[in-house]
């Protein structure tokens, strides 16, 4: 794409608005993000398609970095152990596998981690997350399948008590955000949390497919309305998808975007660094 | 949706007298729009605004009574025919037994459709097996038993401990499937990225075994399972997948959604492959034969 300094002409403007187009970022997002590059080209009088690039990637920077530091990113540790992660997000977006890769970090920080099978519905989800807190090596809190999911994070939340564990992650089946049933569901596993816990969870984190398009507006807009969401998990970004639709969520939301998913293994996760993020849009 | 906003537009134009052809042009931006916010991938807007702009541009819009209604019926009438024209069924094979594989994604729903699809030739008197191939996500075979259980359809597995590969256990279920009397057999496979050359290269000889070991027709069908939640990406998979493997048809899930679903335009333009079926649900009764007509207004929001 653009690199070296070349012309600012109308093909340049045209090539960076099918780089943001492609990456998923919103059209109307792509367009005030144009905007403000056009009129910084005036104010400031560039002459090279270099200071342009600059400006974008400042601009797309200063989105994601929301005026944060960078322990905006960090996850948050509760005042009183057990720290509680609860995460979320509609089917097949990785939530089981970033808990073990979730597990696997925190372990590797000698942490004691219980985690709590929350999706008593789907087929095996009971049985794939057992599966990998044996690989990673901690605990897990489960009840029988179709069991309420309520009552396990509750539990989970009580067994981290009484053996002082450092930490609670659970997990929740995948669910559609047009189903208010499920979203009331996970309102009441919300509750349950809060009140055992005497505080919300520490973490409250949507997982988002990168492949995914514009609907993760409406993703994170629902679930957001249903329980206090603190941040964003991006997965799959090992693929080709971009998953831009998290600058948008951003910009509009003010939702952080914490962790990113880069494959199927348990040590597949980084924190999320905006500016390495920016970069590999452009690569 | 889109009639309202380009009545929007014409509002704006109106008591000028006649439409003109840059009216249209700027009512055709909003068209531009809202495929791009409803997924669709940016060249395949870029090749359908072409193909619609010089109907739209026609005498019909300019000298008729309802710009508007022309041009959404010219949008609608070139979406319904760019989807497919009409519901296309699975290809089953002349004698038992016609073989379908599936692939995808990870998460896109691959397994679920597997059980789906069983519990459809169920109905219908057949007699189905699953094929249990994913062999790298933990749980995945257990799964599918699963759902064997629930839709009561044999599911054919092999022990974590034989080490078979993905393909030999497609070849292995699929004698079990002779010698059983199975007259379909659904093949799961685990997600992978196009661009994992060893995993693509493990389904690309997953078919050339099912056809040279076995018979030429095999697999009668090879489905692309797609979540419809994807967006601009689209293009990029489902090419690699049908240049690897040349896909017969393609499954859009989790429809039932908020999504408006761009990306089944962008599969089905970029690969020329039907789309087969819809999943609506992650029950095994979830599964609807695909209209591209409802597609359409779907996508135009
Ligand atoms: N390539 C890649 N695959 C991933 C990543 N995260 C998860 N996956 C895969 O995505 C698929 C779905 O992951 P799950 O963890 O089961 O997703 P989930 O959200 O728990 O799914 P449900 O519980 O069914 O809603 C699996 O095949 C994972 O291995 C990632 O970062 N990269
Ligand atoms: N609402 C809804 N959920 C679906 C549909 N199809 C699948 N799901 C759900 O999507 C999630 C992923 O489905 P799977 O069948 O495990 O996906 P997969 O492609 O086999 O995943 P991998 O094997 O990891 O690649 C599960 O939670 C399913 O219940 C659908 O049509 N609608
Ligand atoms: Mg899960
Ligand atoms: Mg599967």
């Amino acid at each position: 794409l653009v690199t070296g300094r070349g012309r600012i002409d109308e093909a340049l403007f045209e090539e960076l608005e099918e780089t943001l187009i492609q990456s998923d970022i919103n059209i109307h997002t792509t367009g005030r993000l144009l905007k403000v590059l056009r009129e910084a080209v005036q104010d400031e009088r560039m002459i090279g398609s270099d200071q342009v690039m600059a400006r974008l990637k400042a601009e797309l920077t200063d989105i994601l970095a929301m005026g944060g530091s960078a322990d905006r990113y960090a996850l948050k540790v509760g005042e009183k152990s057990p720290t509680v992660y609860l995460i979320v997000g509609v089917n097949g977006v990785g939530k089981t596998t970033t808990i073990a890769k979730l597990a696997y970090n925190l372990t590797q920080q000698k942490k004691h981690v219980i985690l709590a099978a929350g999706d008593t519905f789907r087929a095996a989800a009971i049985d794939q997350l057992e599966i990998w807190s044996h690989r990673v090596g901690t605990e897990l809190i489960k009840h029988k399948e179709g069991s309420d999911p309520a009552s396990v994070v509750y539990d989970a939340i009580k067994a981290a008590k009484a053996r002082h564990a450092d930490y609670v992650i659970a997990d929740t089946a995948g669910r559609l955000h047009t189903r208010l049933n499920l979203m009331e569901e996970l309102k009441k596993i919300n509750r349950i949390t809060e009140r055992e816990l005497g505080r919300p969870a520490d973490e409250t984190l949507l997982v988002l497919d990168a492949t995914t398009g514009q609907n993760a507006i409406s993703q994170a807009k629902e679930f957001m309305k249903a329980v206090p969401l603190t941040g964003i998990s991006l997965s799959k970004l090992d693929g080709t998808a971009r998953g831009g639709i998290v600058i948008t969520i951003a910009d509009e939301l003010k939702l952080p975007i914490k962790l990113i998913g880069v494959g199927e293994k348990q040590g597949d996760l980084l924190l999320f660094d905006p500016v390495r993020y920016v970069e590999s849009l452009f690569e | 949706s889109l009639s309202d906003r380009l009545q929007g537009v014409f509002k704006k134009l109106r008591g000028k007298g006649r439409v003109t052809e840059a009216d249209v042009t700027e009512a055709l931006r909003e068209v531009r729009l809202a495929l791009l916010e409803a997924d669709v991938s940016l060249k395949v807007v870029k090749d359908f605004m072409a193909k619609i702009k010089d109907k739209a541009i026609g005498t019909d819009v300019l000298e008729g009574l309802s710009p508007v209604q022309q041009i959404v019926k010219i949008v609608n009438d070139e979406l319904v025919e760019l989807l497919g024209g009409e519901n296309v069924g699975l290809n089953l094979a002349a004698s038992p037994p016609t073989v379908i594989m599936l692939c995808g994604l990870q998460g896109s729903g691959k397994t679920t459709l597997c059980g789906k699809l069983a519990a459809y030739f169920k109905k219908q008197g057949r007699n189905p097996m699953m094929v249990a191939c994913d062999i790298y996500r933990p749980a995945a075979v257990k799964q599918l038993q699963v759902l064997g259980t629930q839709v009561k359809v044999p599911v054919f597995t092999l022990p974590a401990e034989s080490e078979k590969s993905p393909p030999t256990i497609a070849l292995e279920a699929i004698q079990a499937a002779k010698a059983n009397g199975n007259d379909i057999v659904i093949l799961d496979t685990a997600g992978r990225l196009a661009i994992d050359e060893e995993l693509m290269d493990e389904l690309g000889q997953m078919k050339a075994w099912l056809s040279r070991r076995l018979d030429p027709s095999f697999p009668h069908e090879i489905l692309l399972v797609v979540d419809a939640m994807v967006g601009q990406d689209a293009v990029n998979f489902a090419e690699q997948f049908n240049n690897r493997l040349g896909l017969t048809g393609v499954v859009m899930t989790k429809m039932d959604g908020d999504s408006r679903g761009g990306a089944a335009l962008s599969v089905r333009a970029v690969t020329g492959v039907p789309i087969k079926f819809m999943g609506v649900s992650e029950k095994m009764d979830g599964l609807e034969p695909f209209y591209p007509d409802r597609l359409a207004s779907r996508i135009l929001g």
